[in-house]
């Protein structure tokens, strides 16, 4: 499941400057 | 305690407010509904300005960008949250996976509270659509869909849901313990019977005397899960018709209950 979030991983993940 | 030791306390003299602090923390993280309307709006229109005159979005593919920019708007929301930074990104993934048709048909029922003219559903963009302009086109799912969210939206209304209930609500959704492979349950734990402690004293407190508002707001969270089940199993079905728009959250979020 988690393999197929990546998008959620990404939302989840950044950084707030990028 | 009251005043005259002697006497049984009343509900309200052993009633303290809310920690403001607490109850301030969790409503700061609010996103502001104007911001959103107009990011859903820009959105929209990017879309429109990247499509020729004869590829117009359908109705039911705009309303899945509609619902795409506020689940993205939710995950910021959570993301944002003090609360939800003390869980791995793991966890936070898990509990998000579990809950954002949840969270969506709250906002969503949130939003007709606020602002829904009678008979009406009032949408993210501000646009408020006659329910029985949909039921006309609608289906049997999405027919039962609308009416029982209707049918929710009223009981809110009745109930007076104000901004608190409804924050408090949302983050009960989002932190359940009860969540397969969650590893710090424990620490899930916590922010629920705070976030539920919060309410109850905040309901006791704004509506002493509607001594079951919390019980009745609480109830409201099963019919909420069950709707947002219907909602998904409804998107997915849709989404395996080719109907809905590819490479959006909400694809990949139906994807993930469903791989």
């Amino acid at each position: 499941k988690k393999k197929d979030n990546a998008l959620l991983r990404y939302l989840l993940d950044k950084d707030d400057n990028t | 305690p009251s005043s005259t030791p002697s006497s049984t306390p009343t509900p309200t003299s052993i009633l303290t407010a809310p920690t403001p602090s607490f109850l301030a923390q969790l409503l700061e993280g609010e996103p502001d509904e104007s911001q959103l309307c107009a990011k859903v709006l820009a959105s929209l229109q990017r879309e429109k300005a990247s499509r020729g005159k004869h590829d117009r979005l359908n109705t039911f593919s705009i309303m899945c960008k509609m619902a795409d920019q506020t689940l993205f708007g939710l995950v910021e929301w959570a993301r944002n949250s003090a609360l939800f930074k003390e869980l791995k990104v793991e966890d936070q993934m898990v509990l998000l996976q579990s809950c954002w048709s949840e969270l969506l048909v709250l906002d969503h029922l949130c939003r007709q509270v606020a602002y829904s003219r009678e008979g009406c559903i009032y949408l993210v963009t501000g646009q408020q659509i006659e329910v029985s302009n949909i039921l006309t086109q609608a289906g049997v799912t999405l027919t039962s869909l609308v009416s029982r969210t209707q049918d929710l939206g009223v009981k809110l209304k009745a109930l007076h849901l104000d901004t608190q209930e409804f924050v408090c609500l949302k983050y009960l959704v989002l932190f359940n313990p009860d969540v397969k492979s969650v590893q710090d349950r424990r620490q899930v734990e916590r922010t629920q019977e705070r976030v539920n402690r919060t309410l109850m004293d905040h309901t006791l407190y704004t509506h002493p005397g509607h001594s079951d508002k919390f019980g009745q707001l609480l109830l409201r969270l099963p019919e909420i899960r069950s709707i947002s089940l219907q909602v998904e199993e409804y998107l997915y079905q849709r989404h395996l018709l080719g109907d809905l728009p590819c490479n959006s959250l909400l694809t990949e979020m139906l994807h993930a209950k469903h791989s």
